[in-house]
């Protein structure tokens, strides 16, 4: 089974 | 900021506003870019109009605007086709002035916008060598995203030196597209051009990508970028001025 990643976990926050 | 084709502008909101409800605008010397997440945080947009690409642009201190793409998109909807448009905001104001002008400047049409405060969170996007670069057409792509979500609501794009592969499964059963790469290239713009590092497989929900097709009017073409656990990039090039790239977070196995 496949989960959905969040965007947020991949990119950095400023 | 004035453009001539003021359809381009229109094509632009059409593409965002399905994704991010409102979004902050931000406004420099250089141009207009802008950031958003979808509610959800799988997706991300950012947009750039580089300034040489307006007929004519001034912007004497940078500013952020908040604006509902949703308000935008309606009052869009009243401009002509052939219609220039120019977008102006003066400078302790708390609303964006939209003024469109038709082509034989016999009818002029002025709307105000209020402006949003938003808190714009803004995230870092790392430049990508990405091990899989596909151009293709962005109609063949909204066609595939469509017959994929036939099928079921994630689609597993694979590529190999041959071509790229979608497909999806569920409870009717399952279905794949498969393109080749393109040998003879007469017209660049009908080609599919795969460019392979090394080979990837990645899953993605496919009511993101139809979402992003959605900015195919903006583009002939569309690049998606791909690599192993890291968000596809999908492209959309606004001509002579800049693009929209929609990123979406994989589904990863548990």
């Amino acid at each position: 089974k496949k989960t959905q990643a969040a965007i947020s976990s991949f990119f950095t926050k400023k | 900021a004035r453009l001539l084709h003021g359809s381009i502008f229109a094509k632009v909101i059409e593409g965002l506003r399905e994704l991010v409800n409102e979004a902050t605008w931000e406004c420099s010397g250089n141009g207009i870019t802008l950031q958003a997440m979808d509610s959800s945080h799988v997706a991300l947009v950012s947009l750039v109009m580089r300034s040489e690409g307006f007929e004519s642009y001034r912007c004497d201190r940078n500013m952020s605007l908040g604006i509902s793409l949703v308000s935008m998109s309606k009052v869009l909807k009243t401009m002509g086709k052939d219609d220039s448009l120019t977008i102006r905001v003066n400078d302790d104001s708390d609303s964006i002035i939209i003024a469109m002008e038709s082509q034989n400047q016999d009818k002029f049409a002025d709307y105000e916008l209020r402006l949003m405060d938003l808190d714009s969170e803004h995230l870092g996007i790392p430049d990508t060598d990405y091990s899989c670069a596909i151009k293709m057409p962005s109609s063949e792509f909204s066609r595939i995203c469509r017959d994929m979500s036939i099928m079921g609501d994630s689609v597993l794009i694979c590529t190999t030196k041959e071509g790229v592969k979608f497909s999806a499964k569920g409870d009717l059963g399952q279905g794949s597209i498969r393109l080749v790469q393109t040998t003879n290239i007469e017209k660049e713009e009908e080609a599919v051009i795969i460019e392979m590092k090394e080979a990837v497989a990645l899953t993605f929900a496919v009511r993101y990508l139809s979402m992003f097709c959605k900015a195919a009017p903006l583009s002939p073409q569309v690049g998606l970028s791909l690599s192993e656990d890291t968000p596809l990039m999908c492209e959309f090039k606004i001509a002579e001025m800049g693009h929209v790239r929609f990123y979406l977070a994989p589904k990863i196995e548990d």
